[in-house]
Protein backbone atom coordinates (compact mmCIF):
# COMPACT_ATOMS: atom_id res chain seq x y z
CA UNK A 1 0.00 0.00 0.00
CA UNK A 2 1.11 3.11 -1.02
CA UNK A 3 0.44 6.58 1.04
CA UNK A 4 1.02 9.58 -0.97
CA UNK A 5 -0.23 13.02 0.63
CA UNK A 6 -0.98 16.60 -1.36
CA UNK A 7 0.12 19.56 0.97
CA UNK A 8 1.03 23.60 0.77
CA UNK A 9 -0.09 25.85 3.52
CA UNK A 10 -0.52 28.08 0.84
CA UNK A 11 -4.36 28.25 0.34
CA UNK A 12 -6.18 27.81 -3.08
CA UNK A 13 -3.75 26.46 -5.26
CA UNK A 14 -5.20 22.98 -5.96
CA UNK A 15 -4.60 20.77 -3.56
CA UNK A 16 -8.03 19.17 -3.40
CA UNK A 17 -8.56 19.32 -6.96
CA UNK A 18 -5.43 17.55 -7.77
CA UNK A 19 -6.05 14.72 -4.73
CA UNK A 20 -9.23 14.06 -6.23
CA UNK A 21 -8.13 14.16 -9.79
CA UNK A 22 -5.47 11.56 -9.07
CA UNK A 23 -7.27 9.07 -6.51
CA UNK A 24 -9.72 8.92 -9.30
CA UNK A 25 -7.61 8.55 -12.06
CA UNK A 26 -5.80 5.95 -10.35
CA UNK A 27 -8.86 4.01 -10.19
CA UNK A 28 -9.58 4.26 -13.58
CA UNK A 29 -6.05 2.48 -14.08
CA UNK A 30 -7.71 -0.46 -11.90
CA UNK A 31 -6.26 0.21 -8.46
CA UNK A 32 -8.05 0.50 -4.97
CA UNK A 33 -7.57 3.49 -3.21
CA UNK A 34 -8.09 5.08 -0.20
CA UNK A 35 -9.02 8.75 0.32
CA UNK A 36 -8.80 10.54 3.36
CA UNK A 37 -10.07 14.12 3.43
CA UNK A 38 -7.80 15.62 6.26
CA UNK A 39 -9.19 18.91 5.96
CA UNK A 40 -11.64 20.19 7.88
CA UNK A 41 -13.33 22.67 5.42
CA UNK A 42 -14.21 19.25 4.02
CA UNK A 43 -13.77 20.30 0.25
CA UNK A 44 -13.05 16.70 -1.01
CA UNK A 45 -16.04 15.05 0.96
CA UNK A 46 -18.71 17.95 -0.43
CA UNK A 47 -17.45 17.06 -3.64
CA UNK A 48 -17.38 13.44 -3.20
CA UNK A 49 -21.34 13.67 -2.58
CA UNK A 50 -20.65 11.88 0.86
CA UNK A 51 -23.57 11.98 2.79
CA UNK A 52 -22.65 14.72 5.66
CA UNK A 53 -23.98 12.21 8.49
CA UNK A 54 -21.79 9.49 8.26
CA UNK A 55 -19.09 10.04 10.69
CA UNK A 56 -16.28 11.52 10.12
CA UNK A 57 -12.50 11.69 10.74
CA UNK A 58 -12.94 14.28 13.75
CA UNK A 59 -14.68 10.99 15.85
CA UNK A 60 -11.34 9.31 15.68
CA UNK A 61 -8.92 12.19 16.57
CA UNK A 62 -9.52 11.67 20.56
CA UNK A 63 -9.23 9.13 23.02
CA UNK A 64 -10.94 7.08 25.25
CA UNK A 65 -14.31 4.22 25.35
CA UNK A 66 -16.19 3.90 21.62
CA UNK A 67 -13.47 6.11 19.74
CA UNK A 68 -14.27 4.75 16.09
CA UNK A 69 -11.04 3.55 13.86
CA UNK A 70 -10.36 5.13 10.73
CA UNK A 71 -10.76 1.58 9.35
CA UNK A 72 -14.50 1.38 10.40
CA UNK A 73 -15.05 5.31 8.66
CA UNK A 74 -14.23 4.29 4.99
CA UNK A 75 -17.07 5.07 3.16
CA UNK A 76 -17.66 3.13 -0.10
CA UNK A 77 -17.80 6.00 -2.91
CA UNK A 78 -17.41 3.16 -6.11
CA UNK A 79 -16.11 -0.30 -6.44
CA UNK A 80 -12.38 1.21 -6.55
CA UNK A 81 -13.02 3.99 -4.04
CA UNK A 82 -13.63 4.40 -0.29
CA UNK A 83 -13.19 8.31 1.57
CA UNK A 84 -12.52 9.19 5.29
CA UNK A 85 -14.52 12.29 5.37
CA UNK A 86 -13.68 15.28 7.32
CA UNK A 87 -16.19 17.50 8.74
CA UNK A 88 -15.94 21.74 10.06
CA UNK A 89 -16.30 20.75 13.77
CA UNK A 90 -12.93 18.72 13.09
CA UNK A 91 -11.18 22.22 13.64
CA UNK A 92 -12.03 21.94 16.75
CA UNK A 93 -10.80 18.13 17.05
CA UNK A 94 -7.62 19.29 15.93
CA UNK A 95 -6.52 20.76 18.61
CA UNK A 96 -6.67 18.17 21.29
CA UNK A 97 -5.86 16.10 18.97
CA UNK A 98 -1.93 18.23 18.86
CA UNK A 99 -1.38 17.84 22.48
CA UNK A 100 -1.10 13.94 22.36
CA UNK A 101 2.40 12.86 23.16
CA UNK A 102 2.25 10.77 19.70
CA UNK A 103 -0.11 12.66 17.29
CA UNK A 104 2.82 12.34 14.59
CA UNK A 105 1.98 8.63 14.26
CA UNK A 106 -2.14 8.71 13.90
CA UNK A 107 -2.55 8.16 10.62
CA UNK A 108 0.63 5.48 10.42
CA UNK A 109 -0.91 3.09 12.84
CA UNK A 110 -4.21 3.52 11.92
CA UNK A 111 -3.82 3.04 8.08
CA UNK A 112 -1.74 -0.48 9.05
CA UNK A 113 -5.30 -1.94 9.80
CA UNK A 114 -6.13 -1.34 5.80
CA UNK A 115 -3.07 -2.51 4.50
CA UNK A 116 -4.32 -5.34 2.48
CA UNK A 117 -7.42 -3.64 1.57
CA UNK A 118 -6.05 -0.82 -0.64
CA UNK A 119 -3.18 -0.03 -3.09
CA UNK A 120 -2.52 3.66 -2.50
CA UNK A 121 -3.97 6.35 -0.19
CA UNK A 122 -4.52 10.18 -1.20
CA UNK A 123 -4.33 12.43 1.79
CA UNK A 124 -5.83 15.86 1.07
CA UNK A 125 -4.91 18.24 3.87
CA UNK A 126 -5.48 21.95 4.96
CA UNK A 127 -3.61 25.09 3.86
CA UNK A 128 -1.93 25.33 6.77
CA UNK A 129 1.21 22.57 8.69
CA UNK A 130 -0.59 22.05 11.74
CA UNK A 131 -0.70 18.57 13.42
CA UNK A 132 -3.27 16.78 11.13
CA UNK A 133 -1.09 17.79 8.06
CA UNK A 134 2.11 16.89 9.70
CA UNK A 135 0.98 13.22 10.60
CA UNK A 136 -0.32 12.62 7.16
CA UNK A 137 3.16 13.29 6.46
CA UNK A 138 4.66 11.08 8.94
CA UNK A 139 2.82 8.53 7.52
CA UNK A 140 3.28 9.16 3.94
CA UNK A 141 6.51 7.62 1.53
CA UNK A 142 5.69 11.04 -0.86
CA UNK A 143 4.39 14.80 -0.97
CA UNK A 144 3.18 16.22 -3.73
CA UNK A 145 3.15 19.70 -4.31
CA UNK A 146 0.88 21.63 -6.53
CA UNK A 147 1.70 25.66 -6.89
CA UNK A 148 0.59 28.37 -8.35
CA UNK A 149 4.26 30.14 -9.66
CA UNK A 150 4.18 33.28 -8.33
CA UNK A 151 5.64 35.14 -5.22
CA UNK A 152 3.13 33.63 -2.91
CA UNK A 153 3.58 30.37 -4.30
CA UNK A 154 7.05 30.88 -3.93
CA UNK A 155 7.30 31.64 -0.47
CA UNK A 156 4.75 29.09 1.34
CA UNK A 157 6.96 26.44 -0.35
CA UNK A 158 10.21 26.86 1.68
CA UNK A 159 7.99 26.76 4.75
CA UNK A 160 6.56 23.50 3.54
CA UNK A 161 10.23 21.85 2.31
CA UNK A 162 11.55 22.44 5.89
CA UNK A 163 9.29 20.77 7.26
CA UNK A 164 9.57 17.48 5.33
CA UNK A 165 13.00 17.50 6.21
CA UNK A 166 12.08 17.67 9.90
CA UNK A 167 9.64 14.87 9.57
CA UNK A 168 12.20 13.00 7.68
CA UNK A 169 14.81 13.36 9.98
CA UNK A 170 12.67 12.69 13.35
CA UNK A 171 9.42 10.67 12.02
CA UNK A 172 10.08 9.40 8.88
CA UNK A 173 12.80 8.41 6.73
CA UNK A 174 11.30 7.13 3.69
CA UNK A 175 9.42 10.50 3.54
CA UNK A 176 10.51 12.51 0.27
CA UNK A 177 8.79 15.63 -1.87
CA UNK A 178 7.39 12.87 -4.61
CA UNK A 179 7.50 16.17 -7.10
CA UNK A 180 6.43 20.10 -7.36
CA UNK A 181 3.60 21.04 -10.12
CA UNK A 182 2.57 23.70 -11.51
CA UNK A 183 -1.36 24.40 -11.46
CA UNK A 184 -4.25 26.58 -12.93
CA UNK A 185 -1.64 27.62 -15.25
CA UNK A 186 -3.34 30.49 -16.86
CA UNK A 187 -3.90 31.46 -20.54
CA UNK A 188 -1.58 33.57 -22.23
CA UNK A 189 -2.03 36.92 -20.51
CA UNK A 190 -0.28 35.02 -17.30
CA UNK A 191 2.77 33.24 -19.01
CA UNK A 192 5.43 36.22 -18.89
CA UNK A 193 4.58 36.01 -14.60
CA UNK A 194 4.10 32.12 -14.89
CA UNK A 195 7.35 31.63 -16.62
CA UNK A 196 9.43 33.81 -14.63
CA UNK A 197 8.59 32.31 -11.43
CA UNK A 198 8.83 28.59 -13.25
CA UNK A 199 12.17 29.81 -14.50
CA UNK A 200 13.29 30.97 -11.43
CA UNK A 201 12.64 27.75 -9.69
CA UNK A 202 13.67 25.00 -12.26
CA UNK A 203 17.21 27.54 -11.78
CA UNK A 204 16.85 26.93 -8.40
CA UNK A 205 19.65 23.42 -8.14
CA UNK A 206 17.91 22.06 -4.87
CA UNK A 207 14.54 22.16 -6.83
CA UNK A 208 14.74 21.78 -10.52
CA UNK A 209 15.04 17.85 -9.99
CA UNK A 210 11.67 18.03 -7.75
CA UNK A 211 9.71 20.28 -10.48
CA UNK A 212 7.32 18.18 -12.54
CA UNK A 213 7.23 18.37 -16.10
CA UNK A 214 3.14 18.03 -16.49
CA UNK A 215 1.77 21.16 -16.03
CA UNK A 216 -1.74 21.53 -15.15
CA UNK A 217 -3.81 24.17 -17.03
CA UNK A 218 -6.37 26.52 -16.16
CA UNK A 219 -9.53 24.66 -16.73
CA UNK A 220 -13.23 25.36 -16.27
CA UNK A 221 -14.10 21.98 -16.30
CA UNK A 222 -12.49 20.96 -13.15
CA UNK A 223 -14.57 23.36 -11.53
CA UNK A 224 -17.79 22.40 -12.91
CA UNK A 225 -17.14 18.39 -12.00
CA UNK A 226 -16.50 19.78 -8.15
CA UNK A 227 -19.80 21.49 -8.58
CA UNK A 228 -21.55 18.39 -10.36
CA UNK A 229 -19.52 16.39 -7.77
CA UNK A 230 -18.86 14.40 -10.51
CA UNK A 231 -14.95 12.85 -11.40
CA UNK A 232 -13.41 15.15 -13.73
CA UNK A 233 -13.08 12.26 -16.19
CA UNK A 234 -16.77 11.55 -16.08
CA UNK A 235 -18.06 14.96 -16.26
CA UNK A 236 -15.33 16.18 -19.48
CA UNK A 237 -13.09 13.33 -20.12
CA UNK A 238 -11.65 15.06 -22.96
CA UNK A 239 -11.38 18.27 -21.24
CA UNK A 240 -7.28 19.89 -20.64
CA UNK A 241 -8.43 19.58 -17.00
CA UNK A 242 -8.98 15.75 -17.70
CA UNK A 243 -5.77 15.80 -20.07
CA UNK A 244 -3.60 17.05 -17.97
CA UNK A 245 -4.48 14.73 -14.70
CA UNK A 246 -4.30 11.60 -16.48
CA UNK A 247 -0.39 12.73 -17.92
CA UNK A 248 0.23 13.97 -14.05
CA UNK A 249 -0.97 10.78 -12.55
CA UNK A 250 1.42 8.92 -14.97
CA UNK A 251 4.31 11.27 -13.72
CA UNK A 252 3.47 10.36 -10.21
CA UNK A 253 3.94 6.69 -11.33
CA UNK A 254 6.64 6.87 -12.56
CA UNK A 255 8.41 9.06 -9.99
CA UNK A 256 7.20 6.47 -6.75
CA UNK A 257 7.98 3.20 -9.12
CA UNK B 1 -10.18 54.61 14.36
CA UNK B 2 -12.41 52.31 12.01
CA UNK B 3 -11.28 48.39 12.09
CA UNK B 4 -11.49 45.92 9.39
CA UNK B 5 -10.43 42.55 8.83
CA UNK B 6 -10.77 40.79 5.56
CA UNK B 7 -11.62 36.67 6.40
CA UNK B 8 -12.40 33.91 4.41
CA UNK B 9 -11.50 29.97 6.07
CA UNK B 10 -11.27 29.44 2.15
CA UNK B 11 -7.98 29.09 0.70
CA UNK B 12 -6.62 31.65 -2.26
CA UNK B 13 -9.83 33.67 -2.63
CA UNK B 14 -7.67 37.09 -2.90
CA UNK B 15 -8.28 37.91 1.18
CA UNK B 16 -4.59 39.31 1.25
CA UNK B 17 -4.67 40.87 -2.72
CA UNK B 18 -8.12 42.70 -1.34
CA UNK B 19 -6.99 43.75 2.24
CA UNK B 20 -3.93 44.86 0.68
CA UNK B 21 -5.46 47.24 -2.24
CA UNK B 22 -8.05 48.95 0.30
CA UNK B 23 -5.75 49.71 2.44
CA UNK B 24 -3.89 51.30 -0.23
CA UNK B 25 -6.55 52.52 -2.06
CA UNK B 26 -7.22 54.52 1.58
CA UNK B 27 -3.71 55.95 1.55
CA UNK B 28 -4.48 57.45 -1.76
CA UNK B 29 -7.54 59.20 -0.45
CA UNK B 30 -5.76 60.57 2.37
CA UNK B 31 -6.50 58.60 5.61
CA UNK B 32 -3.56 56.81 7.58
CA UNK B 33 -3.91 53.15 7.87
CA UNK B 34 -2.68 50.56 9.71
CA UNK B 35 -2.33 47.00 8.19
CA UNK B 36 -2.20 44.07 10.25
CA UNK B 37 -0.96 40.69 8.58
CA UNK B 38 -2.28 37.94 11.40
CA UNK B 39 -1.32 35.12 8.69
CA UNK B 40 1.60 33.41 9.71
CA UNK B 41 1.86 32.68 5.80
CA UNK B 42 3.10 36.59 5.72
CA UNK B 43 1.99 37.06 2.51
CA UNK B 44 1.13 40.79 2.87
CA UNK B 45 4.74 41.28 4.76
CA UNK B 46 6.23 39.93 1.69
CA UNK B 47 4.33 42.01 -0.86
CA UNK B 48 5.33 44.87 1.09
CA UNK B 49 8.80 44.45 1.26
CA UNK B 50 8.86 44.91 4.88
CA UNK B 51 12.91 43.66 6.60
CA UNK B 52 12.11 39.91 7.14
CA UNK B 53 14.45 40.74 10.19
CA UNK B 54 11.73 43.67 11.58
CA UNK B 55 9.52 42.42 14.65
CA UNK B 56 6.71 40.82 14.21
CA UNK B 57 3.02 40.14 15.73
CA UNK B 58 4.11 37.00 17.01
CA UNK B 59 6.43 38.01 19.80
CA UNK B 60 3.64 40.06 21.25
CA UNK B 61 1.25 37.09 21.66
CA UNK B 62 3.09 35.36 24.12
CA UNK B 63 2.38 36.79 27.84
CA UNK B 64 5.27 37.62 30.28
CA UNK B 65 8.46 40.48 30.91
CA UNK B 66 9.58 42.67 28.17
CA UNK B 67 6.83 41.14 25.32
CA UNK B 68 6.23 43.97 22.63
CA UNK B 69 2.93 46.11 22.41
CA UNK B 70 1.35 46.01 18.66
CA UNK B 71 1.93 49.72 19.01
CA UNK B 72 5.77 49.22 19.18
CA UNK B 73 5.80 46.88 16.32
CA UNK B 74 4.43 49.52 13.60
CA UNK B 75 6.77 49.95 10.55
CA UNK B 76 5.46 53.19 8.50
CA UNK B 77 5.92 52.04 4.99
CA UNK B 78 4.80 55.30 3.74
CA UNK B 79 3.50 58.87 5.22
CA UNK B 80 -0.13 57.02 5.51
CA UNK B 81 0.73 53.37 5.89
CA UNK B 82 2.00 51.32 8.64
CA UNK B 83 2.07 47.63 8.77
CA UNK B 84 2.54 45.24 11.63
CA UNK B 85 4.23 41.93 9.46
CA UNK B 86 4.05 38.93 10.54
CA UNK B 87 5.83 36.08 10.29
CA UNK B 88 6.21 31.85 9.73
CA UNK B 89 7.08 31.04 13.11
CA UNK B 90 3.73 32.60 14.59
CA UNK B 91 2.02 29.63 13.67
CA UNK B 92 3.54 27.72 16.72
CA UNK B 93 3.12 31.10 18.65
CA UNK B 94 -0.33 30.95 17.99
CA UNK B 95 -0.98 27.78 19.54
CA UNK B 96 -0.12 29.47 22.84
CA UNK B 97 -2.17 32.21 22.53
CA UNK B 98 -4.76 30.43 21.85
CA UNK B 99 -4.77 28.86 25.41
CA UNK B 100 -4.82 32.14 27.26
CA UNK B 101 -8.22 32.76 29.18
CA UNK B 102 -9.13 35.78 27.24
CA UNK B 103 -7.10 36.04 24.01
CA UNK B 104 -10.23 37.41 21.94
CA UNK B 105 -9.85 40.32 23.37
CA UNK B 106 -6.54 40.46 22.36
CA UNK B 107 -6.36 42.74 19.24
CA UNK B 108 -9.43 44.79 20.55
CA UNK B 109 -7.19 45.76 23.57
CA UNK B 110 -3.85 46.62 21.62
CA UNK B 111 -5.56 48.76 19.31
CA UNK B 112 -6.97 50.86 22.14
CA UNK B 113 -3.02 52.52 22.45
CA UNK B 114 -3.04 53.54 18.86
CA UNK B 115 -6.44 55.28 18.42
CA UNK B 116 -5.28 58.27 17.98
CA UNK B 117 -2.86 57.58 15.36
CA UNK B 118 -4.68 56.03 12.54
CA UNK B 119 -8.31 56.26 10.39
CA UNK B 120 -8.48 52.69 9.79
CA UNK B 121 -7.22 49.37 10.49
CA UNK B 122 -6.89 46.52 8.36
CA UNK B 123 -6.15 43.53 9.21
CA UNK B 124 -5.61 40.49 6.76
CA UNK B 125 -6.38 36.88 8.42
CA UNK B 126 -5.10 33.29 7.72
CA UNK B 127 -7.39 30.78 5.80
CA UNK B 128 -9.36 29.26 9.00
CA UNK B 129 -10.82 30.18 12.26
CA UNK B 130 -8.44 29.83 14.47
CA UNK B 131 -7.63 32.26 17.39
CA UNK B 132 -6.20 35.45 15.52
CA UNK B 133 -8.92 35.83 13.07
CA UNK B 134 -11.21 34.78 16.55
CA UNK B 135 -9.17 37.67 17.61
CA UNK B 136 -9.63 40.17 14.65
CA UNK B 137 -13.22 39.44 14.16
CA UNK B 138 -14.09 40.56 18.06
CA UNK B 139 -12.02 43.61 17.34
CA UNK B 140 -13.72 44.63 13.77
CA UNK B 141 -16.79 46.84 13.54
CA UNK B 142 -16.84 44.48 9.93
CA UNK B 143 -15.75 41.69 7.99
CA UNK B 144 -15.45 41.79 4.68
CA UNK B 145 -15.52 38.29 2.72
CA UNK B 146 -13.93 38.16 -0.41
CA UNK B 147 -15.58 34.61 -2.44
CA UNK B 148 -14.60 32.91 -5.51
CA UNK B 149 -18.09 32.02 -6.65
CA UNK B 150 -18.32 28.31 -6.77
CA UNK B 151 -18.84 25.14 -4.37
CA UNK B 152 -16.13 25.31 -2.41
CA UNK B 153 -16.09 28.84 -2.33
CA UNK B 154 -20.33 29.02 -0.91
CA UNK B 155 -19.45 26.25 1.55
CA UNK B 156 -16.91 27.59 3.18
CA UNK B 157 -18.30 30.95 3.58
CA UNK B 158 -21.46 29.45 5.80
CA UNK B 159 -19.09 28.65 8.32
CA UNK B 160 -17.22 32.21 8.56
CA UNK B 161 -21.05 33.73 8.92
CA UNK B 162 -21.57 31.17 11.83
CA UNK B 163 -18.43 32.91 13.82
CA UNK B 164 -19.29 35.81 13.15
CA UNK B 165 -22.61 35.24 14.88
CA UNK B 166 -21.06 33.18 17.43
CA UNK B 167 -18.54 36.39 18.28
CA UNK B 168 -21.48 38.95 17.98
CA UNK B 169 -23.52 37.25 20.66
CA UNK B 170 -20.57 36.68 23.08
CA UNK B 171 -18.04 39.35 22.45
CA UNK B 172 -18.93 41.73 20.06
CA UNK B 173 -22.37 43.56 19.36
CA UNK B 174 -21.14 45.88 17.12
CA UNK B 175 -19.63 42.77 14.77
CA UNK B 176 -21.39 42.42 11.30
CA UNK B 177 -20.59 41.16 7.70
CA UNK B 178 -19.74 44.40 5.99
CA UNK B 179 -20.24 42.63 2.84
CA UNK B 180 -19.54 39.48 0.33
CA UNK B 181 -17.28 40.32 -2.80
CA UNK B 182 -16.79 38.24 -5.59
CA UNK B 183 -12.96 37.66 -6.22
CA UNK B 184 -10.95 36.55 -9.52
CA UNK B 185 -14.34 36.65 -11.63
CA UNK B 186 -13.21 34.82 -14.69
CA UNK B 187 -13.25 35.36 -18.59
CA UNK B 188 -16.12 34.23 -19.89
CA UNK B 189 -15.56 30.94 -20.13
CA UNK B 190 -16.56 31.13 -16.42
CA UNK B 191 -18.99 32.57 -16.68
CA UNK B 192 -21.63 30.25 -16.84
CA UNK B 193 -20.33 28.94 -13.39
CA UNK B 194 -19.68 31.84 -11.72
CA UNK B 195 -23.36 33.49 -12.89
CA UNK B 196 -25.02 30.30 -11.76
CA UNK B 197 -23.15 30.44 -8.13
CA UNK B 198 -23.63 34.22 -8.22
CA UNK B 199 -27.43 34.10 -8.63
CA UNK B 200 -28.18 31.46 -5.80
CA UNK B 201 -26.15 33.22 -3.30
CA UNK B 202 -28.13 36.44 -4.35
CA UNK B 203 -31.24 34.73 -4.34
CA UNK B 204 -30.96 33.49 -0.86
CA UNK B 205 -32.35 36.56 1.76
CA UNK B 206 -30.24 35.69 4.00
CA UNK B 207 -26.93 36.56 2.09
CA UNK B 208 -28.49 39.00 -0.69
CA UNK B 209 -28.36 42.21 0.66
CA UNK B 210 -24.52 41.52 1.94
CA UNK B 211 -23.38 41.06 -1.82
CA UNK B 212 -21.69 43.64 -2.92
CA UNK B 213 -22.59 44.82 -5.88
CA UNK B 214 -18.43 45.41 -7.25
CA UNK B 215 -17.01 42.55 -8.31
CA UNK B 216 -13.24 41.55 -8.82
CA UNK B 217 -12.32 40.41 -12.38
CA UNK B 218 -9.11 38.20 -12.73
CA UNK B 219 -6.55 40.38 -14.04
CA UNK B 220 -2.71 39.49 -13.96
CA UNK B 221 -1.65 43.06 -12.87
CA UNK B 222 -2.93 42.26 -9.16
CA UNK B 223 -0.24 39.38 -9.30
CA UNK B 224 2.28 41.03 -10.80
CA UNK B 225 1.76 43.93 -8.60
CA UNK B 226 2.85 41.62 -5.70
CA UNK B 227 5.57 40.41 -7.18
CA UNK B 228 7.09 43.95 -7.61
CA UNK B 229 5.86 44.58 -4.04
CA UNK B 230 3.93 47.35 -5.19
CA UNK B 231 0.59 48.85 -4.90
CA UNK B 232 -1.35 47.96 -7.98
CA UNK B 233 -2.56 51.91 -8.35
CA UNK B 234 1.38 52.61 -8.36
CA UNK B 235 2.23 49.26 -11.00
CA UNK B 236 -0.61 49.01 -12.97
CA UNK B 237 -2.99 52.57 -12.51
CA UNK B 238 -5.28 51.93 -15.48
CA UNK B 239 -5.89 47.96 -15.18
CA UNK B 240 -8.84 46.34 -14.32
CA UNK B 241 -7.58 45.53 -10.66
CA UNK B 242 -6.57 49.02 -9.94
CA UNK B 243 -10.72 50.55 -10.97
CA UNK B 244 -12.05 47.05 -9.54
CA UNK B 245 -10.61 47.95 -6.21
CA UNK B 246 -11.16 51.81 -6.64
CA UNK B 247 -14.53 50.97 -6.90
CA UNK B 248 -14.82 48.26 -3.82
CA UNK B 249 -12.89 50.78 -1.66
CA UNK B 250 -15.70 53.36 -2.61
CA UNK B 251 -18.25 50.65 -1.52
CA UNK B 252 -17.13 49.73 1.41
CA UNK B 253 -16.94 53.16 2.50
CA UNK B 254 -20.83 53.70 1.60
CA UNK B 255 -21.15 50.32 3.75
CA UNK B 256 -19.39 51.57 6.82
CA UNK B 257 -20.90 55.01 6.47
N1 LIG C 1 -6.50 23.86 -12.99
C1 LIG C 1 -7.56 24.52 -12.54
N2 LIG C 1 -8.28 25.26 -13.38
C2 LIG C 1 -9.37 25.95 -12.95
N3 LIG C 1 -9.81 25.97 -11.68
C3 LIG C 1 -9.12 25.24 -10.79
C4 LIG C 1 -7.98 24.47 -11.14
N4 LIG C 1 -7.52 23.85 -10.04
C5 LIG C 1 -8.34 24.23 -9.04
N5 LIG C 1 -9.31 25.05 -9.49
C6 LIG C 1 -10.34 25.74 -8.70
O1 LIG C 1 -9.68 26.65 -7.85
C7 LIG C 1 -10.24 26.62 -6.55
C8 LIG C 1 -9.12 26.23 -5.58
O2 LIG C 1 -8.72 24.90 -5.79
P1 LIG C 1 -8.69 23.85 -4.59
O3 LIG C 1 -9.87 24.06 -3.72
O4 LIG C 1 -8.47 22.50 -5.17
O5 LIG C 1 -7.37 24.37 -3.87
P2 LIG C 1 -6.83 23.95 -2.44
O6 LIG C 1 -5.37 24.18 -2.46
O7 LIG C 1 -7.31 22.61 -2.10
O8 LIG C 1 -7.54 25.05 -1.50
P3 LIG C 1 -7.50 25.10 0.12
O9 LIG C 1 -6.17 25.72 0.44
O10 LIG C 1 -8.65 25.99 0.50
O11 LIG C 1 -7.64 23.69 0.60
C9 LIG C 1 -11.37 25.60 -6.59
O12 LIG C 1 -12.58 26.28 -6.69
C10 LIG C 1 -11.10 24.77 -7.83
O13 LIG C 1 -12.26 24.36 -8.46
N1 LIG D 1 -8.49 39.35 -9.10
C1 LIG D 1 -7.38 38.62 -9.23
N2 LIG D 1 -6.91 38.36 -10.47
C2 LIG D 1 -5.80 37.61 -10.65
N3 LIG D 1 -5.08 37.06 -9.65
C3 LIG D 1 -5.50 37.28 -8.41
C4 LIG D 1 -6.65 38.06 -8.11
N4 LIG D 1 -6.81 38.10 -6.77
C5 LIG D 1 -5.81 37.36 -6.26
N5 LIG D 1 -5.02 36.88 -7.24
C6 LIG D 1 -3.87 35.97 -7.10
O1 LIG D 1 -4.37 34.75 -6.61
C7 LIG D 1 -3.53 34.23 -5.58
C8 LIG D 1 -4.38 34.09 -4.32
O2 LIG D 1 -4.75 35.36 -3.83
P1 LIG D 1 -4.45 35.77 -2.32
O3 LIG D 1 -3.12 35.25 -1.91
O4 LIG D 1 -4.72 37.21 -2.18
O5 LIG D 1 -5.60 34.92 -1.62
P2 LIG D 1 -5.78 34.62 -0.06
O6 LIG D 1 -7.20 34.37 0.14
O7 LIG D 1 -5.15 35.71 0.71
O8 LIG D 1 -4.93 33.26 0.11
P3 LIG D 1 -4.60 32.50 1.50
O9 LIG D 1 -5.86 31.73 1.80
O10 LIG D 1 -3.43 31.60 1.17
O11 LIG D 1 -4.28 33.57 2.50
C9 LIG D 1 -2.39 35.22 -5.43
O12 LIG D 1 -1.27 34.73 -6.09
C10 LIG D 1 -2.89 36.49 -6.09
O13 LIG D 1 -1.87 37.19 -6.72
MG1 LIG E 1 -8.35 22.00 -0.39
MG1 LIG F 1 -3.72 35.57 2.22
Amino acid sequence: MRILTFANNKGGVGKTTSALSVAHRLVELGSKVLFIDADPQANASTASGLPAEHPHLGLALTEGEGVPTLASLCYPLSTGLSMVRSARIMAQQEKGFGNAPDYQFFFRHQLEDVQSRFDYVIIDTAPNLGPLTVSALVASEAVFIPLQPNLFGSEGMTALIDMVARLKRNFNPQLRVGGIFFTKYSPAYRKALHHQYARDLQADPALASLIMSQTIRENVSLDEAQSMQRPIYDWAPNSNGAADYRSLTDEILTRIS
